[in-house]
């Protein structure tokens, strides 16, 4: 069992480092395990340093550094691991526009390389902009959910609340 | 494994039957404020075998069937189809005796006021538990950590060190 | 003591049911004190209602429904006992275009009617217009940051990372 | 009680010193991700008697003073100055002895590493006490629910009812 987890904590570790520094465009990150003599309370540690930073805890990262670990950290698990489906809802919320770009270059590049189908909710223009098709859900009876294919030019339309 | 379509009824604020195509790359969801985004995501998730009420936002299971509207009288059943499509059988997969020789798949959960829940897999009633080992064999599990709900993303980051060894143990 | 909490109630909970109306455009709610028998665990309960939806347990609220409920009741608590500063850092993150027009509608009315002054943290351009100054926090330096009074047409420049 | 401007220095990422002009009605702060927005806000909250280091991202309360950049060595001090204009003293007013008779205040706060925290109101030292106590006063302390951190703004909504009481009693 060991060696397995061991195996695998290389993958994402090293998915991780390269995501890292993709989504941020440089720094350095990686996952370190811990307490491994009683594998029962070992943890998987992670060090993160934006770029121009010192090496912190990663409780100081701010609310867009955070979110940005945190893709780079699923998406190791899932290129590791490789799922049919993979749900992100309002993972963009917290970025500005220059981190939502590098996100959706990354997401582009995920469905490119894999089987895996992506099912992305968002509010962001820019993430919009990059999908394949959308989907919209309507309340148009109120408080009565529907699900509408969208196209692209309405798209703007469909963002906003009744 | 793929995940082709979702159909939903009488879950949530989906009351009436309506349906995602889940097509190949990149599909986006949207629309404004509580029309019912994160409802989809909770939808995909207890189709495949979510048994914490707490984690779609509910007290308890029966939360999930539509319960009402301004307009509309609560319903008393809920129920979400997956359709999806799978490799040929080959022999190893022959032994999960409930998967069906055909590469269609149409998993089926359904929930009435008051009754408990029911799975079917192509018609048959099956256990949650052969549809929740089903999908962790092909990694996609509800609990998965490829499905990241709303206000969840910082999670991982702001988990304790054992909290993120068992994704780990999950994907090995 | 009893008697003064009570009237504090009375005049949060007067002013969390307009400006809920007002931040959701419709829909009711209102505030509930619990167990007051027992002043040292009695408790502040809410109930809300969006428009054309039925009242229902406030955990089954969206993300944006939920910001937009909190800032009705922070800005309840603030109309009852005015405070001379009012901080928001990226309360808009969750909301749509129009429920971000809708929170700035009410910020500008309450900076108007007030003596409060607000410092808002936002990535949000339709927040971003309605403020009075703009301050940009630069890392012209990586690692190190810097205020500086921005105006308005450079903007949108100051919301790029590096 | 008005507030003016805040003064930075050696606190987190603004190693050198920088200042904030808090004029009336809005003011918007704005960057990328990760430039010290939210460390504008934290400031604030510290020099108003923030005694919480979580509460403020960090372990010890060391953690808010300049740790370095890639091109910087680490500092040891930190300070944080609040300009302030208080309404002409009053009889009830002068009860509180600390405050000087002029209408212009300068609260600060200054931290040596490894040496603790030291409060200075007008040039004169006080207690974090007398700071804290000047603050409830205007009904503006460091945890008002005036002041609303990054990600909390759904806190008010998803707390329990004892927690949310005792909100009540702060405004009351
Ligand atoms: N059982 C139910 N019956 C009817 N409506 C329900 C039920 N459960 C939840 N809802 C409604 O669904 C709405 C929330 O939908 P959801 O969380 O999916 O919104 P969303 O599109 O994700 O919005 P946001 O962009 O704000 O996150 C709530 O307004 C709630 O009233
Ligand atoms: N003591 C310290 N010394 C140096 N840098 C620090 C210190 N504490 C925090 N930082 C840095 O401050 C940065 C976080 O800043 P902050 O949280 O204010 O960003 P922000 O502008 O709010 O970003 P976002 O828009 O993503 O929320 C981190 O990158 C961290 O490295
Ligand atoms: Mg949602
Ligand atoms: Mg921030």
């Amino acid at each position: 069992a060991r060696t397995r987890l061991e195996a695998v904590f290389e993958d994402v570790d090293r998915h991780f480092r390269h995501l890292f520094q993709r989504l941020f465009g440089g720094g350095k990150a990686h996952l370190r395990l811990v307490g491994m003599d009683d594998p029962l309370t070992a943890g998987l540690e992670l060090d993160a340093m934006p770029p121009g930073k010192k090496l912190q805890n990663i409780r100081l990262l701010s609310g867009g550094e955070k979110s940005l670990t945190a893709l780079a950290l699923v998406f190791a698990f899932f290129l590791t691991q490789p799922s049919p489906l993979c749900v992100l809802d309002e993972v963009d919320a917290a970025l500005d526009d220059a981190n939502v770009e590098r996100f959706a270059d990354l997401l582009e590049e995920m469905a490119k390389e894999t089987q895996t189908r992506f099912l992305v909710v968002t509010h962001h223009p820019l993430t919009m902009a990059r999908m394949h098709r959308l989907f919209g859900v309507t309340m148009a009876e109120r408080g009565v959910s529907k699900l509408v294919s969208v196209a692209f030019d309405e798209a703007e339309r469909f963002k906003e609340s009744a | 494994m793929e995940f082709i379509r979702l159909r939903v009824s009488g879950f949530k604020s989906f009351c009436d039957a309506t349906e995602l195509e889940i097509g190949p790359g990149l599909t986006g969801i949207v629309g404004p404020n509580g029309c019912g985004k994160s409802n989809v995501v909770e939808a995909l998730r207890w189709v495949m075998g979510e048994s914490s009420a707490k984690g779609l936002r509910g007290g308890e299971m029966d939360d999930v069937i539509f319960g009402g509207s301004g307009l509309r009288a609560p319903y008393d059943l809920a129920e979400v189809a997956l359709g999806l499509k799978r490799p040929p059988v080959t022999g190893d997969d022959a032994a999960i005796a409930v998967l069906p020789k055909s590469e269609d798949l149409e998993i089926s959960r359904r929930i009435g006021r008051g009754t408990g829940s029911l799975y079917r897999l192509n018609g048959r009633e099956v256990r949650a538990r052969d549809i929740q080992l089903l999908f962790a064999d092909a990694g996609a599990g509800s609990k998965s950590p490829a499905i990241v709900g709303q206000g969840q993303v910082g999670f991982i980051v702001e988990a304790k060190p054992e909290e993120r060894r068992r994704l780990l143990e999950e994907a090995a």
